[in-house]
């Protein structure tokens, strides 16, 4: 039965036009992840490669594709945990990095902290030399017109996101 | 959000979860992503899970580490998938999805939403769905 990997790309309203999109990008990210494991490679470095490839897709809600916040910026979260000893690193609110789960896998490698949050993961991200991108290489014509559609007074964007409770 | 979880050849079981959070979400808001036993859990002895959904949901009800407790009694990792989201739905009112891994390699991919885009590889078999139900699968 082993090993096994298996990824998901995000429950909640998946417009029709995207579907065949999202689900080529969870395929092509498992088939990296197996290959992985296939190769005798752990199962931290197969769900970090599974999320990374993710993050680089502009279909997902990650890293390159991320949706907005209120004022039309782009702050990322993520976690990574092994089970062995249950190391675990996470970034919060990070900005302007194309893979916040690499840099989550490095605060569980390099620290002894749980978490790193906005300017201090920018600076620790600076620190271990990981790329500053510009937010807008984030940012699709997708997500800025969901952006937009969502400021109305009147729109609702966890529904718009969420979908109707089913 | 996206997610992964995994399980190799020597047993170690491993998860991770990447996100922008919530549509025109206040500067700063941080939702359940990175939040340990919320966004993700693993624990080479009972298993990982990866969430998605409403995060201020997720981190109510810690749903990653509450699939994993339900495992801890005996369950399913389906069942276990199921029971975490129902409670989510019926506690909090919310939607959400999850997978789930355990350390015999078994493994599941759930969500109350209508939607949720996943996939799977174990024996050189490629696993994959999006609606409610869906499960094709195709050689790897």
């Amino acid at each position: 039965m082993l090993p096994v990997v298996v990824v998901h790309g995000g429950a909640g309203q998946i417009p029709k036009q995207r579907t065949e999109q999202s689900t080529l990008g969870v395929c092509t990210a498992v088939r990296a992840a197996y290959t992985i494991l296939r190769g005798g490679g752990s199962s931290m470095d197969a769900v970090v490669e599974a999320v990374t490839q993710m993050e680089d897709n502009p279909s997902f809600n990650a890293g390159h594709g991320s949706v907005l916040n209120a004022k039309g910026g782009v702050e990322m979260d993520a976690i990574v945990m092994e089970g062995k000893t249950l190391g675990s690193g996470a970034v919060s609110a990070v900005r302007n990095i194309a893979n916040p789960v690499q840099l989550a896998r490095l605060v569980m490698d390099k620290t002894s902290h749980a978490c790193l949050t906005a300017e201090g993961a920018s600076q620790f991200a600076r620190a271990m030399g990981v790329p500053e991108v510009p937010e807008e290489s984030l940012i699709t014509e997708y997500s800025r017109m969901r952006w937009t559609k969502n400021l109305a007074p009147e729109a609702n964007p966890v529904e718009c996101q969420m979908g109707k409770m089913g | 959000t996206v997610g992964a979880v995994a399980v190799d050849s020597e047993g170690n079981i491993a998860c991770a979860t990447s996100t922008g959070g919530m549509l025109n979400k206040m500067e700063g808001r941080v939702g359940d992503t990175p939040c340990i036993g919320s966004g993700g859990y693993a624990d080479n002895n009972v298993g990982a899970v990866s969430t998605t959904g409403h995060g201020e949901a997720i981190m109510k009800v810690t749903l990653a580490r509450l699939i994993l407790f339900h495992m801890e009694q005996g369950h399913s990792v389906e069942a276990a998938s199921d029971l975490g989201l129902a409670y989510m739905k019926s506690r909090v009112a919310a939607l959400g999805g999850v997978v789930t891994v355990d350390p015999r390699g078994h493994w599941a991919a759930r969500f109350s939403s209508r939607q949720m885009s996943w996939a799977a590889a174990q024996k050189d078999t490629l696993h994959y769905g999006l609606y409610t139900g869906e499960h094709f699968t195709q050689s790897i």
